[in-house]
């Protein structure tokens, strides 16, 4: 029902 | 050359327990005017780590240049697990380390015990988090939030957070059913730890993986208290404060499919 989100589509990586 | 003294093993016992679950190996960045810091991301990219130890945590702390030390957390763990949670605990490294050296002592007896942990070379990715603005923030007491966390886990491999003005609800379904618990904000003025606060711009309804939450509420025996700061769509901040410094977790939401 649910999907799991990344941090990485929030946080840019350097 | 890196020296810090802890005046008891328990903390660092405490922080690495409560992160090594999520992450194996991590970069420990000491400097002088920072102490020692780690960001660290799971494997799976949901779960951020952001320790810092600031110098004040520390009994003596010195570190004459800026150092990194490339850690095994399970490796780390099972060398900590060798001193009592009374010990002095101090940790010493050269300049260009390829050792961590980690030396308890016995507070009433003349013991003193001494463990060499291997370095290793550890690329990984680090990520900018600029500091955001929160919808809302709860503060409310750790272990409160740690059972809470453990309990719906066994309904449902998803909780949902929903903060109004007046309330906090935790919300599970599962195959078996059901579950909520409503906690409302009050203030303790005997035990300030025991209040429940909600700081609130504008109402949030965030889903979490319950697995995730569950690896989050290790730290609980850092901090008597822990703040969650919600945004709507946004990465949670879950935070235990240390005696100087913090460890924080960013945690990706779940979205409806």
């Amino acid at each position: 029902k649910y999907k799991q989100s990344s941090l990485l589509a929030f946080f840019n990586a350097k | 050359m890196l020296e810090g003294k802890f005046e008891e093993a328990s903390l660092l016992k405490k922080v690495i327990e409560s992160i090594k679950d999520s992450v194996k190996l991590c970069n420990f960045n000491c400097s002088q005017s920072k102490g020692i810091t780690v960001q660290a991301i799971d494997d799976s990219r949901v779960l951020l780590i952001a320790l810092k130890i600031d110098s004040g945590s520390f009994q003596e702390f010195r570190c004459d240049r800026d150092l990194v030390l490339g850690l095994d957390l399970e490796s780390l763990s099972k060398i900590l697990k060798q001193g009592n949670n009374e010990d002095y605990l101090t940790i010493i490294a050269e300049d260009s380390p390829d050792s961590l050296l980690v030396v308890f002592e016995d507070k009433k007896k003349d013991r003193i015990s001494e463990f060499s942990l291997k370095l290793m070379d550890i690329d990984s990715d680090v990520l900018t988090i600029d500091d955001m603005e929160h919808d809302c923030s709860i503060t409310m007491p750790a272990y409160e939030f740690a059972k809470i966390a453990r309990d719906m886990k066994t309904l449902s491999e998803s909780l949902q957070i929903i903060i109004t003005k007046d309330s906090v609800k935790f919300n599970a379904e599962g195959q078996i059913g059901s579950g909520s618990i409503i906690l409302k904000p009050h203030t303790d003025m005997e035990k300030p730890d025991e209040s429940i606060k909600i700081e609130l711009n504008q109402p949030v309804v965030l889903t979490f993986g319950a697995k995730y939450l569950n690896d989050i509420v290790k730290a609980t025996a850092l901090s008597s208290t822990v703040t969650i700061k919600l945004t709507d769509k946004a990465p949670a901040l879950f935070e235990y404060r240390l005696p100087s410094g913090y460890l924080r977790y960013y945690l990706a939401p779940k979205f409806d499919d």
